[in-house]
């Protein structure tokens, strides 16, 4: 008898390749729904540190496509943690195993529902990880997963994580996108 | 009921999983 999990999950993995478009790079790799399953899976594949730089792993409920431009991620965005290159050895790994283990445990108390999915980039300028939510105007769900998710990856109180809106990030790049919520 | 799994739960499983 296995551990069922409120929600069936998607992994998906995506590899950069230039001469393709973005979206032909993304390959849905399996879904699962219960504990077990989701160990298997985990077990099985590369961890996060050891991917080629270009790479993301993402993890969606079922129904959800990791992209900016799905119906339930349009109005969202993401809590978004950057690693630095030192970190890649030391925590980058760890970071997104707590990441994984929030979404599929139901980390969120009353605000699971606002949990769209969680995306790695893996990168050589510096390692992304973000959770994504549904709805940038849901205040008291985007701050009580950002304080949440601070707390479960053990982040210092000096430390600041910045909530980005997925319209900001899609028109604007790198360090023009402005945090929507601080935590 | 809502299916909610802390984290010491959850990683009880991981070696479980891998040995079935």
């Amino acid at each position: 008898m296995k551990h069922p999990l409120q929600n069936r999950w998607t992994l998906w993995f995506y590899k950069n390749d230039k001469t393709k478009p973005w979206q032909a790079n993304l390959r849905l790799v399996t879904k699962f729904d219960t504990v077990e399953d989701f160990w298997a899976l985990y077990n099985h594949i590369q961890l996060a540190s050891r991917l080629m730089s270009g790479c993301d792993y993402s993890l969606f409920k079922d129904g959800i496509e990791p992209m900016w431009e799905d119906n339930r991620n349009k109005c969202g965005g993401r809590w978004l943690i950057t690693l630095s290159k030192q970190q890649r050895m030391l925590e980058l790994d760890q970071f997104w195993l707590e990441t994984l283990l929030c979404l599929i445990g139901e980390a969120f108390d009353d605000y699971n529902n606002d949990v769209c999915g969680a995306v790695i980039n893996v990168r050589a300028k510096g390692d992304k990880i973000a959770i994504w939510t549904r709805d940038t105007e849901n205040q008291k769900a985007v701050l009580h997963i950002g304080k949440t998710y601070k707390e479960r990856l053990g982040l210092p109180m000096r430390i600041v994580i910045g909530y980005q809106a997925h319209a900001d990030t899609a028109t604007k790049s790198g360090f023009g996108v402005k945090n929507k919520f601080v935590v | 009921g809502k299916k909610r799994y802390d984290r010491e739960f959850l990683l009880g499983f991981q070696f479980i999983a891998a040995s079935t």
